[in-house]
């Protein structure tokens, strides 16, 4: 088991590297053991210097920067273990709209082979979405469910508030 | 193994009958702050066979049970079925159905026919799909990666490698 | 200075009740001591209802019904002890549209006699401010800001990417 | 008393010399992430006579100053002046200024005279302005009060009337 976590541990941290890079357009982070000289006990940090900025400790990374780096390791582990199916609940919230744009890039990227489904409140993330499912409780406290696909909602949208989401 | 359609009923602030049939392109849930997104998730977490009422956002698992609003009491009972599609391999759909009563009592189904718990569980390891791995990205997700001690960070990818 | 605590305590629990209401159009909150027979040490906690729905443990809240709880709570604090500046760093992130609406609607009811300065990646947000500081960072790590008011500002994002922000 | 000016070089990520004229009307700070918006905000607390790194989101003081990028060295020093309006009393405008030199050596002035950080921290007592009271709220200042215990919360309250 621990030998089997060493392994994949390894693969993860190639992936991490590459995806981080991807997802930042420059700069480096590693993934790694706090104690390498016990690998079957010690923690795992990261340490990352988006481009063009010094190594900094990750307390010095701004909150989008911090969730960037929390999605590129969470699209290392769907690398690493690709799921057919993939939901995602609120993750852009603290992006800026450029940073939600890299996100869903990569999102587009792989799926193909991955189904997503996302749950958002930002325009840019549901701009890229094909079909979309509102969600909403009258004021009895009971939801109710639309679905419309990316042009109806849009549409509707504008009719309602001058393209808002 | 992806997702073809969901019914719920009586679940959270499901309480009347909703089905949602999903495309297999990418898809967006939206809808104002407590409007129910989450709990769709839930709902999904839930057939999968969550047994931890913590991870649905709930102190007890009767708590998933609609629990009335102002003009409708609280239900006896919630039931969530999810089909599944698997059209690489050539067995057919697979539909799950979970059933909690306020009494306690827990129905489980694959394709119509009772199982227990465990049945549900094991047609799901290995295939990546539910707490094997990353498929269900919860609201919160990203705060506990970045607020993560070095135990923790540990935890969370044995969790998902 | 306890005696004080508990006066402004007792305020506050006005003013928190007032501002839910408001904020969440109807429904109903407190602020009490968990333990009123030792208010000297007690904790404090929340309890509220939305509109529409059953009195809920905090917990059962969404996300961004957790926030506008928070912002109600800010909100009581500013009313309170007003300050003649007021500085809120991105607290609209888990907002959704109509909610953004009913926070800036509150800040513009006391910005005659607050000065506001907020940071934010939401459109709804920056609708309503008159001036606008961009930050921008070139690849070379360092921050420079451009001051712009609000048409300024809305013309060179029309120009660059469609009304985004 | 309200912000008129601000002045920042060498803090943070604000390494050239930058100059903030502010507005009475409701006004936003954009940009992308990691640009420097909530920088702004540490300079100004900073200069108010912030005394904990911490909130600085900062392990020590001294990583206030402008640490180096790829193309420009650390610099030696970081000095931050704000101008604050007092239209309603028929005092004038009030020059606050905070320096801080790599060696950890540190000077404060009110209207240009040297005073000490007491001095500056008194100006603000009863005014509502700085940590008394809830004049800056920081990013994350939503989850901690979201997240609080009941011994947490008090303490918010506390600190807050
Ligand atoms: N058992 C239950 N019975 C009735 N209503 C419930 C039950 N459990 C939760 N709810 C309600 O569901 C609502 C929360 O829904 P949910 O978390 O799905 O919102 P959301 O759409 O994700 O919102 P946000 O955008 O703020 O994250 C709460 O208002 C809560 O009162
Ligand atoms: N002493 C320093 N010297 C140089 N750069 C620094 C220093 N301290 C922090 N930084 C840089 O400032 C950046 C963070 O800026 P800030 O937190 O203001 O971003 P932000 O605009 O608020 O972003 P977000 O929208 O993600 O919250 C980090 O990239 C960090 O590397
Ligand atoms: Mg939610
Ligand atoms: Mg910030």
């Amino acid at each position: 088991i621990e030998a089997q976590f060493a392994e994949k541990f390894e693969i993860l941290q190639t992936i991490f590297k590459r995806t981080f890079k991807t997802l930042f357009e420059g700069g480096y982070a590693e993934i790694n053991y706090e104690t390498p000289e016990d690998v079957l006990n010690s923690g795992v940090h990261i340490i990352a210097r988006p481009p063009g900025k010094n190594l900094t400790h990750l307390n010095l990374l701004s909150g989008g920067e911090k969730s960037m780096l929390a999605i590129s390791l969470l699209f290392s582990f769907i690398e690493l273990n690709p799921s057919p199916f993939c939901i995602i609940d609120e993750i852009d919230a603290s992006l800026d709209d450029n940073n939600i744009d890299r996100f869903t890039d990569y999102l587009l990227h792989f799926s193909q082979e991955t189904q997503f489904l996302l749950i958002t409140h930002r325009r840019n993330t549901v701009e890229v979405c094909k079909k979309i499912y509102g969600v909403s409780m009258a004021q009895n406290g009971i939801s109710q469910v639309i679905s419309l696909d990316l042009e109806e909602y849009m549409k509707s949208r504008g009719e309602e508030d001058g393209i808002a989401i | 193994m992806y997702l073809k359609e969901l019914e719920i009923k009586g679940f959270k602030s499901f309480a009347d009958y909703t089905k949602l049939t999903f495309s297999t392109e990418i898809s967006a849930i939206v809808g104002p702050n407590g409007s129910g997104k989450s709990n769709i998730i839930d709902a999904i977490r839930w057939v999968l066979g969550e047994q931890s009422s913590k991870s649905l956002r709930s102190r007890r698992m009767n708590d998933v049970i609609f629990s009335g609003a102002d003009n409708r009491s609280a239900m006896g009972f919630s039931e969530v079925n999810l089909l599944l599609g698997r059209d690489k391999s050539d067995k057919g759909d697979l539909l799950i159905t979970r059933r909690l009563f306020k009494d306690g009592e827990s129905e489980y189904k694959i394709n119509q026919k009772k199982v227990k718990l465990k049945d549900i569980l094991s047609l799901f390891m290995d295939t990546g799909v539910g707490k094997n791995g990353y498929s269900i990205i919860s609201q919160g997700g990203i705060d506990s990666i970045v607020n993560a001690s070095p135990s923790d960070l540990r935890e969370i990818v044995e969790e998902a490698v």
